[in-house]
């Protein structure tokens, strides 16, 4: 078939009257510059997991979303990152998960793939082994953002006056 | 979350999603985008799937590969495949989230059951269309 691309941003209650259009049009520009990016590596003949890794890569590096710079935090104020990527042609899969120091997680992941006999490896180990194969290790506080820690800080005050799980009475709110 | 699925000119797909999680989650807690299967999945012979939602649901329900397995098993097309697991079994068992999905003809499959969800696509040169409400 043509080469394509196909990405997203996250879902939740992203809703109109919740968006002003400065920040609506900051999510379309930078997902419009993740598909070109992801294009170009795929027009000039790269490879699809090329194609992801330099995709996914842009949209870790904008704070407008959960992942990588911009993620959501723990309920001990952390950001506790996770990532996967897997190749149609041969069936091999990378992941990390639980790190917080791999500026790239899905670089993390794909070299998981690629560089170690296993497919999914978890907090220090998973960081060792990223350093040791000399990807970015960045301080923790690279991924931090104040909207992200304020949201955190609201729900916490909410679950204290409702003393419910507040994801039970809003399924569709998701936190990230 | 953010997720990609990608077509190359060998006909080659493949399918990546990274996250922070979910806000206020436990320490230690994983979701579904490091799961394959759950939150990724790509078969040059199916589809290649990235996951966004309430990940607890999408690990149990095998959403990535469930897709994929209606394709292989059924003969459903991703279109349909998607849609049923996106928008009736998740829905019945009440995980909210969506997916983007591709096949290797190219057609493109971006179904979720929430308010909204980022999502685009691209299948030429400078014309990326990008989509965040229903």
């Amino acid at each position: 078939g043509p080469i394509t691309l196909v990405i997203h941003g996250g879902a939740g209650t992203i809703k109109k009257e919740n968006m002003t259009p400065e920040r609506e049009l900051a999510y379309r520009e930078k997902l419009q510059q993740a598909l070109n990016t992801g294009y170009a590596v795929l027009e000039n003949g790269g490879t699809s997991l090329d194609a992801v890794t330099e995709t996914i890569q842009i949209l870790e590096e904008s704070p407008l979303f959960n992942a990588g710079r911009g993620a959501v935090f723990t309920s001990d104020g952390k950001n506790e990152l996770d990532a996967s990527i897997m190749n149609g042609a041969t069936g091999e899969a990378g992941a990390v998960a639980g790190v917080t120091t791999l500026k790239s997680p899905i670089l993390a992941a794909r070299t998981v793939m690629e560089k170690s006999p296993h497919v999914m490896m978890a907090r220090e180990g998973a960081e060792a082994f990223a350093k040791e194969q000399g990807l970015e290790i960045v301080d923790p506080s690279y991924f931090y953002d104040e909207n992200r820690h304020n949201q955190l800080q609201k729900l916490k005050e909410n679950q204290e006056k409702d003393g419910t799980a507040y994801l039970d009475h809003h399924p569709d709110y998701k936190f990230g | 979350t953010v997720g990609c699925v990608a077509l190359d000119a060998q006909g080659n797909i493949a399918a990546g999603t990274s996250t922070g999680g979910m806000t206020n989650k436990k320490w230690g807690r994983i979701g579904d985008s490091p799961v394959i299967g759950a939150g990724t999945y790509a078969d040059n012979n199916t589809c290649g799937v990235s996951s966004t939602g309430h990940g607890e649901y999408f690990i149990r329900y095998v959403v990535a590969y469930d897709i994929a397995a209606l394709m292989k098993y059924k003969g459903l097309s991703l279109e349909e495949a998607a849609k049923e697991v996106v928008m009736q079994k998740l829905v019945e068992k009440g995980g909210t989230g969506g997916v983007v999905a591709l096949d290797r003809q190219g057609n493109v499959a971006m179904p979720f059951n929430t308010a909204g969800m980022f999502r685009g696509y691209i299948k030429e040169k400078d014309k990326p269309m990008v989509f965040i409400y229903k």
